[in-house]
């Protein structure tokens, strides 16, 4: 199957009702 | 025979190489290190909406584990992102760009399996590099097979190392054991050499 | 030569020690068994400003690992309390009174380490008793240092058993193993004689 199906929005993260945790500023210590 | 010494020797490597996370390696996926889910594509985690969450006896909401436990050491029966059906997508951005090497991916053993088996375990899924987080067909890195009768950590090399380096990866599950309605990730890993 | 069940009882012992918390020692500074940090002086958290959280694609906040993590028991790479410098105190309220006899100091291995080296790990530090929070200059009751290259748990015996039992302890880190910007204690550990 293709992963090029972007259906849905690329930004899945939006509406999901987890906590995402994103590294915006290279790694952590 | 051996001797004592030797015995001991033994003994300690062998729990040496498992406190370094069972495999000496570096998992340049690993959550506290810096990795991250950016996606899951189409997939869909499965909503069991039997974890109930109540605050003061007032039912909040059903409690599922995210994505990112895929990418988190803990891998006791429970903890795995479960996605609909078999195929799945788990877009990871690396705590740094490697050239990857291996890859290594866990499931909780058949002993501990409170059904006996592991039906909802990923069998054959293919790993790509990505040069962009929206990129659709990325390298393909490998394809390989999760053994439900081996080893509950199995790891797959690379059969050619790549001349480029990834910060992103897609781990693309094209099937699963048997289970007719999810597929549970435990753990993935990504091994590799940093750029210089 | 041994026998196997020589081999079995070795590799048995090994486990057991293993599991009991690699040490087989009373952790008087581990939070779940009653330890509490107090306070960090003058240090100043490492903030990078990179662990975003978000919820429903609101960005709350930047997550930055507390001083709490240096008495818990996990040590993957990422889950360490990082300060500014090379200089660093840490002030723990142990669970009960003791006399303490020694110390372990915890970092990852070098194997683990996505950048390859652990420059960020303490080298010299010292711990005092404390009578109160509030005391300056307590009881000096050891200087050590922590060997990059030697075993990722090291432990530190006092040369001399204090007669005075001290339920507060200062961990004072002096120098780094070479980081410009921050020193990272995964995790510290004290061992001691309970009062009768």
């Amino acid at each position: 199957p293709r992963s090029g199906d972007l259906c849905c929005p690329p930004t899945w993260l939006t509406w999901t009702p987890y906590l995402v945790l994103s590294y915006v500023n290279g790694p952590p210590p | 025979g051996i001797t004592e010494a030797q015995a001991r020797a033994i003994v300690n490597n062998a729990l040496k190489l498992y406190s370094q996370d069972k495999t000496g390696l570096v998992d340049f996926a690993l959550e506290s290190g810096g990795g991250s889910v950016l996606s899951t594509r189409c997939s869909e985690t499965y909503e069991t909406k039997t974890a109930l969450l109540s605050l003061f006896g007032v039912p909040l909401w059903y409690f599922s584990q995210s994505p990112r436990v895929v990418i988190q050491p803990d891998i006791h029966p429970g903890n795995c992102w479960a996605f609909r059906g078999a195929q799945g997508y788990l877009v990871v951005r690396l705590s740094m760009a490697v050239h990857p090497t291996a890859f290594t991916l866990e499931h909780i053993p058949k002993a501990l399996s409170p059904t006996g088996n592991i039906t909802s375990a990923p069998k054959d899924f293919a790993v790509y590099g990505l040069e962009s987080e929206y990129q659709e067909e990325g390298l393909l890195l490998g394809q390989f097979t999760y053994d439900q009768d081996g080893e509950s950590l199995q790891m797959f090399h690379v059969l050619k190392r790549p001349e480029r380096a990834f910060q992103i990866v897609e781990l693309r599950i094209l099937s699963n054991w048997g289970h007719p309605e999810y597929t549970c990730l435990y753990r993935f890993r990504v091994h590799g050499e940093p750029i210089k």
